[in-house]
Protein backbone atom coordinates (compact mmCIF):
# COMPACT_ATOMS: atom_id res chain seq x y z
CA UNK A 1 0.00 0.00 0.00
CA UNK A 2 1.20 3.90 -0.62
CA UNK A 3 1.38 4.11 3.66
CA UNK A 4 2.75 0.92 3.74
CA UNK A 5 5.80 1.82 1.17
CA UNK A 6 6.13 5.46 2.48
CA UNK A 7 6.42 4.16 6.07
CA UNK A 8 9.56 1.81 5.01
CA UNK A 9 10.81 4.76 2.83
CA UNK A 10 10.94 6.56 5.71
CA UNK A 11 12.60 3.59 8.25
CA UNK A 12 15.11 2.87 5.60
CA UNK A 13 16.12 6.51 4.80
CA UNK A 14 16.09 7.20 9.23
CA UNK A 15 18.27 4.05 9.26
CA UNK A 16 20.81 5.52 6.56
CA UNK A 17 20.75 8.99 8.82
CA UNK A 18 21.53 7.47 12.27
CA UNK A 19 24.22 5.25 10.62
CA UNK A 20 26.10 7.85 8.84
CA UNK A 21 25.35 10.78 12.35
CA UNK A 22 24.58 8.73 15.49
CA UNK A 23 26.63 5.61 14.73
CA UNK A 24 23.46 2.97 13.89
CA UNK A 25 25.39 -0.75 13.29
CA UNK A 26 25.23 -0.84 9.36
CA UNK A 27 22.44 -3.30 9.13
CA UNK A 28 22.08 -5.62 5.93
CA UNK A 29 21.00 -3.41 3.20
CA UNK A 30 17.12 -3.02 2.79
CA UNK A 31 16.48 -5.42 6.08
CA UNK A 32 15.51 -3.52 8.68
CA UNK A 33 17.64 -3.35 11.23
CA UNK A 34 16.83 -4.93 15.14
CA UNK A 35 14.05 -2.40 16.41
CA UNK A 36 15.58 -1.89 19.81
CA UNK A 37 18.86 -1.01 18.58
CA UNK A 38 17.18 1.14 16.24
CA UNK A 39 15.00 2.34 18.71
CA UNK A 40 17.54 3.61 20.60
CA UNK A 41 19.73 5.35 18.03
CA UNK A 42 16.24 7.18 17.51
CA UNK A 43 15.76 8.67 20.51
CA UNK A 44 19.45 10.00 21.03
CA UNK A 45 18.79 11.50 17.95
CA UNK A 46 15.38 13.19 19.01
CA UNK A 47 17.08 14.62 22.56
CA UNK A 48 20.01 16.05 20.36
CA UNK A 49 17.25 18.08 18.97
CA UNK A 50 15.28 18.96 22.36
CA UNK A 51 12.52 17.27 19.63
CA UNK A 52 9.73 14.63 22.23
CA UNK A 53 11.62 11.77 22.49
CA UNK A 54 9.12 9.03 21.38
CA UNK A 55 11.48 6.44 19.90
CA UNK A 56 8.96 6.47 16.85
CA UNK A 57 9.32 8.19 13.44
CA UNK A 58 6.87 10.56 13.95
CA UNK A 59 6.35 13.87 11.37
CA UNK A 60 8.28 16.01 13.46
CA UNK A 61 11.61 13.63 13.60
CA UNK A 62 11.52 12.75 9.34
CA UNK A 63 11.07 16.43 8.75
CA UNK A 64 14.14 17.28 10.97
CA UNK A 65 15.70 14.33 9.34
CA UNK A 66 15.51 15.74 6.22
CA UNK A 67 16.77 18.98 6.01
CA UNK A 68 19.92 19.89 4.45
CA UNK A 69 22.98 19.60 7.54
CA UNK A 70 26.54 18.75 7.96
CA UNK A 71 27.52 15.47 7.21
CA UNK A 72 29.75 14.98 10.68
CA UNK A 73 28.12 12.90 13.22
CA UNK A 74 26.34 14.78 16.07
CA UNK A 75 27.87 12.39 18.92
CA UNK A 76 30.97 11.04 19.43
CA UNK A 77 34.09 10.32 17.26
CA UNK B 1 28.38 23.67 22.96
CA UNK B 2 30.43 20.29 22.30
CA UNK B 3 34.04 19.40 21.52
CA UNK B 4 35.29 16.20 20.11
CA UNK B 5 36.24 13.22 22.43
CA UNK B 6 39.43 13.84 24.15
CA UNK B 7 38.89 17.65 23.27
CA UNK B 8 41.14 17.41 20.04
CA UNK B 9 42.64 21.16 19.28
CA UNK B 10 45.71 22.06 17.20
CA UNK B 11 48.70 22.09 19.20
CA UNK B 12 50.09 25.67 17.90
CA UNK B 13 48.00 28.19 17.05
CA UNK B 14 49.23 28.98 13.87
CA UNK B 15 47.47 26.98 11.58
CA UNK B 16 48.00 26.59 7.70
CA UNK B 17 45.45 25.92 5.13
CA UNK B 18 45.37 24.96 1.35
CA UNK B 19 42.46 25.23 -1.36
CA UNK B 20 42.95 21.55 -3.67
CA UNK B 21 40.00 22.41 -6.35
CA UNK B 22 36.84 24.73 -6.70
CA UNK B 23 33.59 24.74 -7.60
CA UNK B 24 32.25 25.85 -10.71
CA UNK B 25 28.99 27.29 -8.82
CA UNK B 26 31.14 30.42 -7.91
CA UNK B 27 34.01 32.62 -9.20
CA UNK B 28 37.39 31.52 -7.44
CA UNK B 29 37.93 34.90 -5.87
CA UNK B 30 34.50 34.04 -4.39
CA UNK B 31 35.62 30.63 -3.03
CA UNK B 32 39.04 32.35 -1.60
CA UNK B 33 36.68 35.24 0.02
CA UNK B 34 34.42 33.28 1.81
CA UNK B 35 36.92 30.53 2.83
CA UNK B 36 39.00 33.63 4.27
CA UNK B 37 36.69 35.29 5.61
CA UNK B 38 34.68 31.46 7.18
CA UNK B 39 38.48 31.44 9.07
CA UNK B 40 38.77 35.48 9.66
CA UNK B 41 35.17 34.44 12.37
CA UNK B 42 37.36 31.96 14.22
CA UNK B 43 40.44 34.01 14.37
CA UNK B 44 38.60 37.18 15.32
CA UNK B 45 37.56 35.16 18.72
CA UNK B 46 40.89 32.91 19.59
CA UNK B 47 44.41 33.45 18.89
CA UNK B 48 44.87 31.84 16.20
CA UNK B 49 46.34 32.71 12.56
CA UNK B 50 45.41 31.45 9.70
CA UNK B 51 48.10 30.86 6.75
CA UNK B 52 47.51 29.93 3.18
CA UNK B 53 49.72 27.66 1.51
CA UNK B 54 49.87 27.11 -2.56
CA UNK B 55 51.87 23.80 -2.57
CA UNK B 56 52.34 20.96 -0.08
CA UNK B 57 50.92 20.02 2.51
CA UNK B 58 49.03 22.20 5.10
CA UNK B 59 47.10 21.28 8.56
CA UNK B 60 43.45 22.06 6.77
CA UNK B 61 43.35 20.60 2.97
CA UNK B 62 39.85 21.88 1.56
CA UNK B 63 38.36 20.60 -1.89
CA UNK B 64 35.35 19.90 -3.35
CA UNK B 65 34.06 15.89 -4.10
CA UNK B 66 30.82 14.01 -4.70
CA UNK B 67 29.56 10.83 -3.49
CA UNK B 68 32.97 8.49 -2.79
CA UNK B 69 35.78 11.58 -2.91
CA UNK B 70 38.24 9.29 -1.36
CA UNK B 71 37.92 9.28 2.54
CA UNK B 72 34.95 6.22 2.88
CA UNK B 73 32.83 8.61 3.62
CA UNK B 74 30.58 9.62 0.33
CA UNK B 75 28.15 12.56 -0.26
CA UNK B 76 25.01 11.53 -1.01
CA UNK B 77 24.05 14.04 -3.74
CA UNK B 78 21.92 17.45 -3.67
CA UNK B 79 20.64 18.29 -0.68
CA UNK B 80 20.73 15.83 2.73
CA UNK B 81 24.83 16.10 3.56
CA UNK B 82 26.08 19.21 2.55
CA UNK B 83 29.75 18.53 3.39
CA UNK B 84 31.71 17.33 6.31
CA UNK B 85 35.18 18.19 7.96
CA UNK B 86 37.82 16.06 10.14
CA UNK B 87 39.27 17.11 14.08
CA UNK B 88 42.11 18.57 14.39
CA UNK B 89 44.82 15.70 13.53
CA UNK B 90 47.55 14.52 11.41
CA UNK B 91 46.88 13.22 7.85
CA UNK B 92 43.20 13.70 7.40
CA UNK B 93 42.73 15.61 10.60
CA UNK B 94 41.63 18.90 10.04
CA UNK B 95 40.44 18.17 6.24
CA UNK B 96 37.19 20.27 4.96
CA UNK B 97 35.54 18.33 1.94
CA UNK B 98 31.95 20.28 0.24
CA UNK B 99 29.75 18.52 -1.66
CA UNK B 100 30.05 19.29 -5.19
CA UNK B 101 26.35 18.06 -5.71
CA UNK B 102 25.29 20.87 -3.88
CA UNK B 103 24.82 24.31 -5.34
CA UNK B 104 26.96 26.76 -3.76
CA UNK B 105 26.04 30.91 -3.50
CA UNK B 106 27.04 33.72 -1.86
CA UNK B 107 24.09 34.67 -1.14
CA UNK B 108 20.63 33.24 0.55
CA UNK B 109 19.48 31.66 -2.97
CA UNK B 110 20.80 28.15 -2.13
CA UNK B 111 24.03 26.77 0.29
CA UNK B 112 25.77 29.75 1.22
CA UNK B 113 29.32 28.63 1.37
CA UNK B 114 30.52 31.18 3.33
CA UNK B 115 28.17 29.81 6.57
CA UNK B 116 28.85 25.95 5.45
CA UNK B 117 32.63 26.97 5.47
CA UNK B 118 32.15 28.63 9.04
CA UNK B 119 30.51 25.98 10.36
CA UNK B 120 32.73 23.07 9.09
CA UNK B 121 35.98 24.76 9.64
CA UNK B 122 34.67 25.01 13.26
CA UNK B 123 34.85 21.29 12.97
CA UNK B 124 38.29 21.30 11.61
CA UNK B 125 39.21 23.21 14.90
CA UNK B 126 37.96 21.05 16.96
CA UNK B 127 33.85 21.48 17.38
CA UNK B 128 31.55 19.21 17.21
CA UNK B 129 28.03 19.84 16.93
CA UNK B 130 25.69 22.01 19.27
CA UNK B 131 21.90 21.31 19.97
CA UNK B 132 21.78 25.19 20.27
CA UNK B 133 19.41 26.05 17.23
CA UNK B 134 21.15 29.71 17.48
CA UNK B 135 24.42 28.47 17.53
CA UNK B 136 26.44 28.02 14.36
CA UNK B 137 27.84 24.78 15.16
CA UNK B 138 24.18 23.43 15.35
CA UNK B 139 24.00 20.80 12.55
CA UNK B 140 20.82 21.70 10.51
CA UNK B 141 21.74 24.10 8.00
CA UNK B 142 20.33 27.85 7.98
CA UNK B 143 20.92 31.33 6.61
CA UNK B 144 22.01 33.89 8.30
CA UNK B 145 23.63 37.37 8.06
CA UNK B 146 26.11 39.38 10.55
CA UNK B 147 28.30 38.12 12.57
CA UNK B 148 27.85 33.92 12.55
CA UNK B 149 29.16 32.65 16.10
CA UNK B 150 26.76 32.78 19.11
CA UNK B 151 27.31 32.96 22.44
CA UNK B 152 27.51 29.06 22.70
CA UNK B 153 30.01 29.16 19.93
CA UNK B 154 32.43 31.43 20.88
CA UNK B 155 32.25 30.16 24.42
CA UNK B 156 33.00 26.27 22.83
CA UNK B 157 36.55 27.64 20.98
CA UNK B 158 37.79 29.92 23.77
CA UNK B 159 37.51 26.65 25.83
CA UNK B 160 39.86 25.08 23.24
CA UNK B 161 42.72 27.99 22.64
CA UNK B 162 40.95 30.75 25.15
CA UNK B 163 40.40 34.12 23.40
CA UNK B 164 39.97 38.03 22.81
CA UNK B 165 36.23 39.13 22.50
CA UNK B 166 35.61 42.47 19.78
CA UNK B 167 33.24 44.45 21.60
CA UNK B 168 32.41 45.54 18.22
CA UNK B 169 31.21 41.76 17.48
CA UNK B 170 27.67 41.01 18.42
CA UNK B 171 27.39 37.24 18.81
CA UNK B 172 24.71 35.37 17.05
CA UNK B 173 21.57 35.45 19.45
CA UNK B 174 21.03 32.56 21.58
CA UNK B 175 17.39 30.48 20.55
CA UNK B 176 14.68 31.11 22.49
CA UNK B 177 13.60 28.24 25.06
CA UNK B 178 9.95 27.56 24.26
CA UNK B 179 8.96 26.26 27.41
CA UNK B 180 10.75 29.04 29.43
CA UNK B 181 7.91 30.00 32.01
CA UNK B 182 8.24 33.47 31.47
CA UNK B 183 8.21 33.50 27.70
CA UNK B 184 6.24 35.94 25.86
CA UNK B 185 5.50 35.97 22.11
CA UNK B 186 6.56 39.36 19.99
CA UNK B 187 3.90 38.10 17.03
CA UNK B 188 1.55 35.46 16.05
CA UNK B 189 -0.04 34.72 12.80
CA UNK B 190 -1.35 32.13 10.53
CA UNK B 191 0.51 31.13 7.10
CA UNK B 192 -1.68 28.84 5.06
CA UNK B 193 -2.67 26.79 8.05
CA UNK B 194 -0.12 26.64 10.00
CA UNK B 195 0.87 28.80 13.35
CA UNK B 196 3.71 31.10 13.43
CA UNK B 197 5.10 32.24 16.84
CA UNK B 198 7.87 35.04 16.62
CA UNK B 199 10.21 35.57 19.06
CA UNK B 200 13.37 37.95 19.08
CA UNK B 201 14.96 36.16 15.92
CA UNK B 202 13.46 33.19 16.02
CA UNK B 203 9.95 31.38 15.07
CA UNK B 204 8.57 28.93 15.75
CA UNK B 205 6.14 27.37 13.66
CA UNK B 206 3.13 24.81 14.50
CA UNK B 207 1.74 22.23 12.02
CA UNK B 208 -1.38 20.58 13.31
CA UNK B 209 0.31 17.15 12.20
CA UNK B 210 3.40 18.07 13.62
CA UNK B 211 3.88 17.32 17.50
CA UNK B 212 6.90 19.59 17.99
CA UNK B 213 6.93 23.05 16.96
CA UNK B 214 9.78 24.11 14.80
CA UNK B 215 12.32 26.45 15.42
CA UNK B 216 14.21 28.87 12.98
CA UNK B 217 15.72 31.91 12.30
CA UNK B 218 13.62 34.71 10.95
CA UNK B 219 16.53 35.55 8.41
CA UNK B 220 17.08 32.54 8.02
CA UNK B 221 13.48 31.93 5.92
CA UNK B 222 12.83 35.60 5.42
CA UNK B 223 16.89 36.80 4.29
CA UNK B 224 14.70 40.83 3.85
CA UNK B 225 13.38 40.76 6.89
CA UNK B 226 15.03 42.94 9.90
CA UNK B 227 15.57 41.01 13.06
CA UNK B 228 12.66 41.03 14.91
CA UNK B 229 8.84 40.74 13.87
CA UNK B 230 6.66 43.21 16.39
CA UNK B 231 3.15 41.81 15.18
CA UNK B 232 1.79 40.24 11.76
CA UNK B 233 -1.29 38.75 10.82
CA UNK B 234 -2.86 36.25 7.71
CA UNK B 235 -5.51 37.87 5.56
CA UNK B 236 -6.26 34.00 3.97
CA UNK B 237 -9.02 36.03 1.35
CA UNK B 238 -6.14 37.90 -0.26
CA UNK B 239 -3.52 34.84 0.76
CA UNK B 240 -1.56 37.58 2.25
CA UNK B 241 0.48 38.10 5.57
CA UNK B 242 1.15 41.44 6.62
CA UNK B 243 4.38 41.86 9.33
CA UNK B 244 5.40 44.99 11.04
CA UNK B 245 8.58 45.76 12.73
CA UNK B 246 9.09 49.23 13.55
CA UNK B 247 7.23 51.90 11.69
CA UNK B 248 7.79 49.48 8.11
CA UNK B 249 5.24 46.89 7.09
CA UNK B 250 6.24 43.84 5.05
CA UNK B 251 3.28 42.02 2.75
CA UNK B 252 4.15 38.35 2.10
CA UNK B 253 2.21 35.95 -0.80
CA UNK B 254 3.69 32.89 1.44
CA UNK B 255 7.55 33.28 1.68
CA UNK B 256 7.79 35.71 -1.42
CA UNK B 257 7.70 39.78 -0.32
CA UNK B 258 4.84 41.50 -2.28
CA UNK B 259 6.11 43.92 -4.81
CA UNK B 260 5.99 47.68 -3.63
CA UNK B 261 6.73 46.42 0.42
CA UNK B 262 8.04 47.54 2.86
CA UNK B 263 5.52 50.11 3.41
CA UNK B 264 5.66 53.03 6.26
CA UNK B 265 2.70 52.50 8.83
CA UNK B 266 1.37 56.06 8.68
CA UNK B 267 0.32 54.86 5.00
CA UNK B 268 -2.38 53.18 6.92
CA UNK B 269 -3.95 56.67 8.33
CA UNK B 270 -1.72 56.07 11.93
CA UNK B 271 -0.46 59.21 13.45
CA UNK B 272 3.67 59.97 12.78
CA UNK B 273 3.12 59.74 17.30
CA UNK B 274 2.38 56.02 16.79
CA UNK B 275 6.37 53.74 16.04
CA UNK B 276 5.22 50.46 16.36
CA UNK B 277 2.53 48.12 15.71
CA UNK B 278 2.07 45.60 19.06
CA UNK B 279 -0.32 43.10 17.86
CA UNK B 280 -2.39 42.57 14.89
CA UNK B 281 -5.28 40.62 13.40
CA UNK B 282 -7.88 39.79 10.91
CA UNK B 283 -11.10 38.81 12.17
CA UNK B 284 -12.89 36.80 9.49
CA UNK B 285 -16.18 36.51 10.55
CA UNK B 286 -16.52 40.74 10.50
CA UNK B 287 -14.13 41.35 7.88
CA UNK B 288 -12.03 43.54 10.01
CA UNK B 289 -8.29 44.12 10.58
CA UNK B 290 -7.32 45.12 14.26
CA UNK B 291 -4.25 47.11 14.91
CA UNK B 292 -2.73 47.19 18.89
CA UNK B 293 -0.81 49.44 19.97
CA UNK B 294 0.19 50.97 23.54
CA UNK B 295 -3.14 50.77 25.51
CA UNK B 296 -5.12 51.47 22.07
CA UNK B 297 -6.68 49.66 18.95
CA UNK B 298 -7.61 50.61 15.76
CA UNK B 299 -10.23 48.98 13.42
CA UNK B 300 -10.13 49.35 9.80
CA UNK B 301 -12.64 47.55 7.22
CA UNK B 302 -11.58 44.54 5.02
CA UNK B 303 -8.87 46.61 2.50
CA UNK B 304 -6.57 47.95 4.72
CA UNK B 305 -5.50 50.46 2.26
CA UNK B 306 -8.12 52.25 1.70
CA UNK B 307 -7.07 54.65 4.06
CA UNK B 308 -10.46 54.62 5.91
CA UNK B 309 -10.19 53.28 9.59
CA UNK B 310 -13.37 52.43 10.97
CA UNK B 311 -14.92 56.51 12.84
CA UNK B 312 -14.36 56.53 16.52
CA UNK B 313 -11.05 54.85 16.40
CA UNK B 314 -8.25 54.66 18.33
CA UNK B 315 -10.31 53.30 21.17
CA UNK B 316 -8.97 51.77 24.39
CA UNK B 317 -8.60 48.00 24.85
CA UNK B 318 -9.08 48.41 28.60
CA UNK B 319 -12.47 49.55 27.65
CA UNK B 320 -14.11 47.14 24.72
CA UNK B 321 -11.93 43.85 26.55
CA UNK B 322 -12.75 43.78 29.66
CA UNK B 323 -11.35 41.47 31.96
CA UNK B 324 -7.72 41.79 29.57
CA UNK B 325 -4.59 43.46 30.00
CA UNK B 326 -4.34 46.92 28.75
CA UNK B 327 -1.56 45.92 26.70
CA UNK B 328 -0.94 42.95 24.08
CA UNK B 329 2.01 41.39 22.42
CA UNK B 330 0.87 39.24 20.01
CA UNK B 331 -3.01 38.44 19.01
CA UNK B 332 -4.71 35.46 17.39
CA UNK B 333 -7.85 34.70 15.95
CA UNK B 334 -9.45 30.95 15.71
CA UNK B 335 -13.54 29.89 15.56
CA UNK B 336 -14.88 33.02 16.78
CA UNK B 337 -12.32 33.36 19.58
CA UNK B 338 -9.24 35.87 20.35
CA UNK B 339 -6.08 34.51 21.71
CA UNK B 340 -4.16 37.75 23.46
CA UNK B 341 -0.94 37.49 24.58
CA UNK B 342 0.83 39.43 27.15
CA UNK B 343 3.94 38.65 28.55
CA UNK B 344 3.56 35.17 30.10
CA UNK B 345 -0.40 34.89 30.34
CA UNK B 346 -2.41 34.13 27.21
CA UNK B 347 -6.60 34.79 27.53
CA UNK B 348 -8.70 33.21 25.66
CA UNK B 349 -11.89 35.70 24.54
CA UNK B 350 -15.16 35.35 23.34
CA UNK B 351 -15.83 37.71 20.53
CA UNK B 352 -19.10 37.41 20.94
CA UNK B 353 -19.82 37.67 24.15
CA UNK B 354 -16.84 40.36 25.22
CA UNK B 355 -15.35 38.30 28.09
CA UNK B 356 -12.48 36.45 28.74
CA UNK B 357 -13.19 32.00 28.77
CA UNK B 358 -9.70 31.44 29.84
CA UNK B 359 -6.70 32.03 30.71
CA UNK B 360 -3.66 29.83 29.98
CA UNK B 361 0.75 30.21 29.63
CA UNK B 362 1.76 31.33 26.84
CA UNK B 363 3.41 29.06 25.62
CA UNK B 364 0.88 26.39 26.26
CA UNK B 365 0.46 26.36 22.53
CA UNK B 366 4.29 25.28 22.16
CA UNK B 367 2.96 22.24 23.93
CA UNK B 368 4.97 23.27 27.44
Amino acid sequence: LPLQSTEKDNRLFAEKYLHRLYGLPAGLQGRLQKSDTFQTKLKEMQKFFKLKVTGTLDDSTVELMKQARCGVPDIGE
Amino acid sequence: YNHFPRHLKWQNNNITFRILNYTPDLKKADVDRAIRNALNVWADVTPLTFKKLHEGIADIMISFGSREHGDYNPFDGPNGLLAHAYPPGAGIGGDTHFDEDEQWTKDSSAYNLFIVAAHELGHALGMSHSSDAGALMYPVYSYTTGFPLSEDDIEGIQALYGGKIHDLLKPRPVAPSKCDPDLSFDAVTELRGETIVFKDSFYWRLHPQMPEPEQTLIKSTWPFFPKKVDAAYENPEKDRVYMFSGIKMWALNGYDLVDGYPKYIHKLGLPKSVRKVDAAVYIKDTGKTLLFTDEEYWRYAKRLFTRTMDRGYPRSIEEDFPGMDDEVDAVAYHYGQLYFFHEHIQYEYSYASRKVLRIQRTNSILNC
